[in-house]
């Protein structure tokens, strides 16, 4: 369990992160993959003088190889279960899909904990909170961007797929706008409860029309980060019992995939208005060798704000809805994806 | 001022380690993150 301080403590769960994209530091440009993460406020690399075995399968940044860099001189530390992230800060020139936002401080890695970030394909973190959440480094990327008056509006939206075709991007992030060709319908908007994480009143959850859960309202986060869709544990357990998870030994939910038809519908509602999974949508279907396992796209997760317990409502959630983030008049909107 | 970033999706590293058969041994020899501290959950007591 963790209790949220003075703003926000971010979790990471890299274990099932799966969208990235490409960004470039420094002069001549040094390219990274890093998760675009609603869910927290910093950016981060490693850095050439990371030593980790984590470090050793990645790209790092060569301080000195860029003409822009600026160092810091300040240390920086992510608190993580299985480790500290380690690593000292520096400004530099920051460019996304062709954009530079100049002088953007940021923290290059010098020890990564573990061995989790040994396989993740990618090699940093763009957090995209508010400036609340980054507890260690200055100003966000979205920050600096709005600063330098680089974007049409203060807005970036999220449509994550599920799809794969070929020449197609699973995913697009819009920075200084919204994407009218990535969504149907209008566009639901949810005004921001605490700036820190993308925070956001849930009304209730709905299982089978039944609402035994945030019947009186609760809490929400929207994360780009977050694979899953985590709750309390005590909720949480009871909607694997409803959906028909079993755990296995190593704390996993499993469904028989032969059963997915007849798993119940779950509606979160949002600003009076439902948005509905399918077992589709919240089951994570994974080849192993020539079988199909089914795993329940819900967590356990206890999170304890100022405002009560916290929901993270993330990738399962996120593939079935646009989402836009508008730092103008702190507001979520979600359309149908 | 409208900035288009493609994103890619991959494998994550639980699939690559279930994949490769590492999975088990992997949890148990780490707790990946703070996610990890709830390895152990099952259903409430007395429950079916």
């Amino acid at each position: 369990s963790l209790r949220l301080g003075r703003s926000s403590e971010k979790i990471y769960n890299f274990m099932d992160a799966q969208y990235f994209g490409d960004i470039t530091l420094g002069t001549p440009g040094q390219n990274f993959s890093v998760v675009f993460d609603t869910g927290s406020s910093d950016l981060w690399v490693p850095s050439t003088y990371c030593v980790s075995q984590a470090c050793a399968t990645h790209k790092r940044f060569r301080a000195f190889e860029s003409t822009s860099f600026r160092h810091d001189g300040r240390m920086f530390g992510i608190h993580y279960g299985s480790g500290h992230l380690l690593g000292v800060m520096g400004r530099d020139n920051l460019t996304v899909a062709g954009m530079t936002a100049k002088n953007q401080e940021f923290g290059e890695s010098v020890y990564e904990p573990g061995s989790a970030f040994v396989m993740a394909r990618f090699d940093g973190v763009l957090g995209m909170g508010y400036p609340a959440l980054a507890e260690i480094l200055g100003n966000p990327v979205f920050d600096n961007m709005l600063a330098q008056k680089l974007l049409d509006q203060p807005v970036f939206s999220f449509y994550l797929s599920r799809k794969t075709a070929s020449g197609t991007p699973e995913g697009e992030l819009l920075l200084g706008g919204i994407d009218e060709a990535l969504y149907n319908g209008p566009i639901n908007w949810l005004p921001v409860t605490a700036k820190g994480y993308w925070q956001i009143k849930m009304d209730s959850l709905v299982v089978q029309g039944v609402s035994p859960f945030c019947s009186h309202g609760c809490q929400a986060i929207i994360d780009t980060g977050t694979s899953l869709i985590a709750g309390p544990t005590e909720d949480i357990l009871n909607i694997q019992q409803l959906i028909g998870a079993s755990p296995t030994n190593i704390g996993e939910f499993i469904i028989d995939c032969a059963r997915l038809i007849s798993l119940p519908r779950i509606t979160f509602v949002l600003g009076g208005k439902e948005y509905t999974l399918t077992s589709e949508h919240y089951v994570r279907k994974e080849m192993l060798g020539d079988r199909m396992l089914c795993f329940s796209g819900f967590q356990a997760v206890d999170m304890v704000s100022s405002e009560g317990p916290l929901w993270i409502l993330g990738d399962v959630f996120l593939t079935q809805f646009y989402s836009i983030f508008d730092r103008g008049q702190d507001r979520v909107g979600l359309a149908t994806a | 001022a409208l900035v288009r970033v493609p994103l890619k999706r991959v494998p994550s590293i639980r699939s690559q380690l279930r994949s490769e058969g590492l999975l088990q041994e992997f949890l148990k020899e780490n707790r990946p993150d703070m996610f990890g501290r709830r390895y152990s959950q099952c259903f409430p007591p007395g429950t079916p």
